[in-house]
């Protein structure tokens, strides 16, 4: 299964371009977090800063957990908190120029990894979809 | 990439065996499914109901989802919803006896696939980590 026609594609035409990725801030309030996550209906989303720089991933479930200490969820208390006293800093991340098999390796364990440019701002993201369709084209032909 | 060693790979060594697998059932209250979730970590699970078929998925989302309608999420409230009032009804799902190729499709689209006995009954779950370690191993030989 040594296939180099698998590994040779190009990560740049697998990736989700910046454009379509919903993502939040750094110093954004965690309210408007909560927003993005329940209107873009994705479980978790990249973190970045204003160079545009990946910084981290947030979650629904990271937002309701940092305050279901209490028995109601106060709605007011989120707009407290910012997406950085929140998130989790570890997100696995890539350069453009890197190989399939490095993006399908990282896979294995993220639902999805940060592709970065050569100055290390964000592009896009390589999703656990994507890697899938593309072994399921190549294994039926 | 044709690859029948791949392709021969039987469902029921991948799959996580259902004693692993987090679930609840059909009947059983929201705050008891949150509260399952929250434990097992997991973002969605499998519903079951008596017979040990599969009936549906839950997720985090759904429960929240279906009463943040007012400001505060009352907890005192999710007690009065039943799992089967929020679920999913559709779920993923294969016999174990059906190909690896099937499973990779389903993945494509679904983070898990419910695996189901002859007579219909839940035996595990296969997981998108699970295809892609396989993949990847198979890949780097
Ligand atoms: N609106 C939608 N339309 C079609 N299918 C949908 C969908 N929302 C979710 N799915 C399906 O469910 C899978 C898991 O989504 P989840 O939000 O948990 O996990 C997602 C989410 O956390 C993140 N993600 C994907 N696309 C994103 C985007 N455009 N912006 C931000 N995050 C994204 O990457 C993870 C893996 O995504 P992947 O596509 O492999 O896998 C997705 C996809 O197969
Ligand atoms: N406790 C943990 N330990 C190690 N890694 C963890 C983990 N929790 C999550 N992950 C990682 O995050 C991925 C997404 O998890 P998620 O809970 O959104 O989505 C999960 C969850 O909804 C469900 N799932 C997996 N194992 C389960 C189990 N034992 N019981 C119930 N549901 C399970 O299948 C989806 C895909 O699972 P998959 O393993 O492919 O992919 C997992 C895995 O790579």
């Amino acid at each position: 299964l040594k296939d180099s026609q698998i590994m040779d594609n190009e990560i740049k035409e697998l990736m989700t371009p910046h454009e379509k990725v919903a993502h939040v801030q750094l110093n954004n309030p965690l309210d408007h977090a909560l927003l993005v996550l329940i209107k873009s209906g994705y479980t978790t989303i990249p973190v970045l800063d204003t160079e545009y720089k990946v910084r981290g991933q947030i979650s629904k479930a990271q937002i309701l957990d940092s305050i279901l200490g209490i028995e109601r969820i106060e709605m007011e208390r989120l707009h407290d908190y910012k997406v950085e006293d929140v998130m989790n800093g570890k997100v696995p991340r890539m350069n453009k120029n890197e190989t399939f098999g490095k993006a399908l390796m990282l896979s294995i364990n993220h639902p999805f990894v940060c592709i970065e440019d050569d100055d290390g701002s964000f592009i896009g993201l390589m999703t656990r979809r994507s890697i899938l369709a593309l072994i399921h084209r190549h294994l039926s032909h």
